[in-house]
């Protein structure tokens, strides 16, 4: 694991961080809950606990599909390529290129699409970067930096974990095993 | 683009499929330094975009000069591929792959495997100190 230049994370003291998604993109409940699943990977290991804000100007981290450029400096590319990307702490931005085949549930490995993304796996890597981790050399390791269409990547590995508690503290309810079950589940998913 | 179930995307998108953003890429496979290729100049813009080629006020060339081959050597290393300098085969396969667009050097420090190893290094030294003392 890595951090960003200068260590950023989010205050001291943090304890909850509230998450809202662009209006304009209209996103049903379903899309919303995959984000949710995914803050929860984090928040099971650290001390931090995430939750959906009623507005979107005055929460700490705003999530949106976008297309090529949209303002930041850092222009999406059409299919594949970049699929995302999300700022470091405390900036909260987290945007999704809206040109990729986003897949939302299902076994996304036997997909008949070759370009389909498993949206929860993008989710699960940009959230360890808002909260302040870099890019991993470690392949098995959410925040190793690329993904191939059709896979599924959605569990913390040793190295993610290590690296975000030594940046939060760990969650007094993780012993380190507690949520492998349903990991594994998920991996043969 | 957001697909509800996998199972639920629509024929005429299966049979619609687009090129990936760097699938041509992969025509630069063998490329040599010290020559110059048609288009190598976009494959220096990704190496710039994700910080493996520092800040340039210029436009990139198309040649295959030392800031490209270093560049290359730093990408292989990061994702631990055989450090060549040349843009083999699994180099290449693993450049096209989708990622993130976090940048992977930032400022010019490596967030990766560069940075590690260094702070290994100064461990190892300390742990060397110990026993010699």
């Amino acid at each position: 694991y890595t951090y960003f230049e200068g260590t950023p994370r989010w205050p001291d003291g943090t304890q909850t961080l509230t998450y809202a998604f662009l209006p304009g993109n209209g996103l049903t409940d379903d899309v919303k809950n995959v984000f949710a699943t995914a803050f929860d990977r984090w928040s099971e290991v650290t001390t931090l606990s995430f939750s959906e804000a009623e507005s979107y100007n005055s929460a700490d981290i705003t999530i949106g599909f976008y297309t090529g450029d949209h303002g930041d400096g850092e222009p999406f590319d059409g299919v594949l390529g970049t699929l995302a990307h999300a700022f470091s702490p405390t900036n909260g931005r987290f945007h999704l290129d809206g040109d990729e085949d986003w897949v939302v549930s299902g076994d996304v490995t036997q997909s008949s699409l070759s370009t389909a993304v498993d949206l929860e796996s993008v989710a699960v890597h940009e959230i360890g970067h808002l909260l302040g981790l870099g890019h991993s050399s470690v392949e098995e390791a959410i925040m190793y930096p690329t993904i191939a269409a059709r896979t599924r990547k959605v569990n913390l590995a040793e190295d993610d974990i290590e690296g975000i508690q030594n940046l939060y503290g760990s969650n007094p309810n993780y012993n380190g095993t507690s949520t492998t079950s349903s990991r594994q589940n998920d991996s043969s998913h | 683009r957001l697909f509800p179930n996998v199972s639920a995307i629509p024929p005429s998108v299966l049979n619609n499929v687009t090129r990936g953003a760097w699938d041509a890429y992969k025509n630069f496979t063998g490329c040599r330094p010290g020559s110059t290729y048609d288009g190598l100049s976009k494959l220096k813009n990704y190496f710039h975009r994700f910080g493996y080629i520092p800040d340039s006020s210029s436009n990139f060339t198309d040649d295959f000069d030392d800031a490209l081959e270093s560049a290359i050597k730093t990408y292989q290393k990061n994702f631990k591929l055989n450090i060549t300098g040349q843009l083999d085969n699994s180099t290449l396969d693993h450049i096209v792959l989708p990622r993130c667009g976090v940048a992977d050097i930032i400022n010019g420090t490596s967030t990766m495997n560069s940075g590690k190893e260094n702070a290994s290094a100064t461990s190892t030294n300390t742990r060397f100190h110990t026993v010699s003392h």
